[in-house]
């Protein structure tokens, strides 16, 4: 899947990418 | 962390040297929060475990946008709880050394 990167003011970087299924949680 | 709808988890191996390392956050249960997060999926960052306040960077994801102002607690307190983690297993692993 695609990342999409976010950059705060203080200058942490988030990278958001999806979470893959095999790490959510079971119904 | 399971009770606050969110899961941290490391997005490297801890070597147990390292102090700033990537870890990864996500929605798992949105009903916990009290308000709406941004649908976007895992968002990974990297944190100092020895001189970075959770707080601080709970407050800069909701400044992103990720999360809105009434869930920095819980955003805050998901990390704090895998922080405290790593730093316990990092102590045991140590002592298990020595």
């Amino acid at each position: 899947g695609s990342a999409t990167q976010v950059v705060h003011s203080a200058g942490r970087r988030f990278i958001v990418s999806p979470v893959p299924e095999s790490r959510l949680r079971e119904p | 962390a399971e009770e606050t709808g969110l899961r941290v988890e490391l997005a490297e191996e801890d070597d147990g040297k390292k102090n700033s390392i990537a870890m990864r956050l996500w929605v798992e249960d949105p009903k916990k929060l009290k308000g709406k997060p941004k649908d976007n999926g895992a968002i990974e960052f990297s944190f100092d475990i020895n001189k970075e306040n959770p707080d601080d960077v709970a407050q800069e994801m909701i400044d992103s946008g990720f999360f809105q102002e009434c869930d920095s607690k819980t955003v805050a307190k998901s990390i704090r709880d895998r922080v405290a983690l790593i730093k316990w297993r990092r102590e045991r692993c140590q002592q298990v050394n020595v």
